[in-house]
């Protein structure tokens, strides 16, 4: 997981 | 996709569709704060403006799609719609947006991880979301008699808040480098902003009486 991956919630 | 997670989705989505319910087929807005839904319409505007720059997945697009295509009708039900707009407690929803938004977006202009125009508008979205029922919550304290889709859609909402958090804390457990104080402290503060409401609602459904909170 990148540092964007609470990117993926909405 | 964890199951808190997609948990958290679907009652999310859910309170939405119960809003829509009240709104689009009984016609009425009694009770429902516009305050609250026009900070969920920039929530979602300011949170999602990557929705044209990165594709994360055809279930991410969609569920922003819905999200910010339902907060925006019910705003535009509630101004606009020649019955719906006649039953809306105008004198009773009376918090004023400017003092959550400004306050908010001073935050974000401060307290951020990376100073670029996408992060600070996602940033900003996080903390007004947090506080963004306020408005919502103070009306149902001034409603005597709180319908029970009113109720059902502010608790809703508080569950898919709580869900979010058993989502991070998964997620912490399961994926390396997973910490994120802003989006968490934002949750939480979001979450406790619900627990006097869940008290009230859960006294009335255990003694099946009509919701109604303490003034």
């Amino acid at each position: 997981a990148d540092d964007n991956d609470v990117k993926d919630e909405l | 996709m964890n199951i808190f997670r997609l948990a958290g989705d679907m009652t999310h989505l859910a309170s939405v569709l119960v809003l829509l319910l009240k709104i689009h087929t009984i016609k009425s807005c009694a009770g429902v704060s516009l305050k609250t839904q026009e900070l969920y319409a920039l929530v979602f505007a300011t949170r999602y403006l990557d929705i044209v720059t990165d594709f994360i997945s055809v279930y991410n697009t969609v569920m922003k799609l819905i999200f910010l295509g339902s907060s925006f009708s019910i705003v535009w039900y509630i101004r606009h719609h020649r019955v719906v707009r006649r039953s809306y407690d105008k004198d009773q929803d009376t918090f004023r947006h400017y003092l959550l938004m400004i306050p908010c977006m001073l935050l974000a202009l401060f307290v951020h991880e990376k100073f670029t125009f996408k992060e600070v508008m996602w940033t900003f979205s996080l903390y007004l979301e947090a506080v963004a029922i306020l408005p919502q919550l103070v009306l149902l304290q001034r409603t005597r008699n709180i319908d029970n889709l009113t109720g059902q859609y502010v608790f809703l909402l508080g569950a898919y808040r709580g869900l979010y958090i058993f989502n991070w804390i998964y997620r912490y457990f399961t994926e390396p480098h997973f910490v994120h104080w802003i989006t968490w402290i934002a949750g939480v503060v979001q979450t406790l902003l619900y627990a006097d409401f869940f008290y009230y609602y859960f006294e009335s459904w255990k003694n099946n009486v009509r919701l109604q909170l303490p003034a």
